[in-house]
């Protein structure tokens, strides 16, 4: 199973 | 008051073209430093990042900083009316809802002014650190761009592995299977046709190939393009622009769960 991550999860939100 | 005087206009041209199709709306900031954005993808797995330098226009007056949210699209239309041999002037008044963009022809005898609409964009900004990466790959960026289109017709998603081999493009569909690998060539008559890697871990991470054809479309930026690789981080996909800086692609990777 496959899942695409997003890049909030990676990089702060400022 | 901004001016922002920009005597290869294509650039600008070529910029839209590349990042209209990733992300519908944007706030340009302009500030001291130079003309910049930063935005997501509606479903936040993709991220361009633009700067061109102040440096790198013929005229460049921003008197404070100044964000202005534009439609990406309607932008890149109103661009695709200026040659591609026009300079491309960017002038906003402060507090004004509109930017102008006036094209000049390169002997003058022809002179356009555009005013589009600015909007009101609630912009979310990451805070992206600088990072080492366990792998660069600099290729043509050409080469890149014609793995990514010919892999997407085979499957979805590609599988970016680099090892001392080389790096590998591969992936799986319904059809069947696809490897490409590019060994490092530096024999090359030109540097721009040259695949140049950088290692000190192996990298392997996967990712959806709807994006990175996206970001192939910023191919005609630049001859060469730069993948940053670290296991289970974003890759970056780097196109710069010549002196001037560059069109950065940050893309979340899949995780098998």
């Amino acid at each position: 199973n496959v899942e695409q991550n997003v890049l909030t999860l990676y990089y702060d939100n400022l | 008051m901004l001016e922002l005087r920009l005597v290869q206009g294509s650039l600008l041209k070529k910029v839209l073209e590349s990042i209209k199709e990733l992300v519908n709306d944007a706030n340009f900031d302009c500030s001291s430093t130079g003309f910049s954005l930063q935005a997501m993808d509606s479903s936040h797995v993709a991220l361009v990042a633009l700067l061109l330098r102040s440096e790198g226009f013929e005229h460049y007056r921003c008197d404070r900083n100044l964000s202005m949210g534009m439609n990406l699209n309607n932008m890149a239309k109103m661009l695709k009316c200026a040659g591609n041999d026009d300079i491309i002037t960017i002038k906003a008044d402060d507090g004004s809802d509109t930017v102008t963009f006036m094209f000049e022809s390169p002997t003058q005898d022809k002179i356009s002014d555009f005013e589009m609409k600015l909007m009101d964009i609630d912009s979310e900004h990451l805070g992206i650190p600088e990072a080492e990466y366990d792998a660069i790959v600099r290729m043509p960026s050409a080469e890149f761009a014609r793995i990514c289109k010919d892999l997407s017709s085979i499957g979805d998603t590609v599988v970016i592995s680099v090892t001392k081999e080389g790096v590998k493009f591969s992936t799986k569909g319904d059809i069947g299977a696809a490897n490409i690998v590019c060994r490092q060539n530096t024999t090359v008559d030109k540097p721009d046709d040259a695949t140049v890697i950088e290692m000190k871990e192996p990298v392997s991470l996967q990712f959806a190939l709807r994006y990175t054809n996206f970001f192939t479309k910023a191919t005609p930026l630049s001859s060469t393009v730069t993948i940053s690789l670290s296991n289970e981080l974003p890759v970056v996909v780097e196109y710069k622009i010549a002196e001037m800086g560059y069109v950065r692609f940050y893309l979340a990777p899949k995780i098998e769960e």
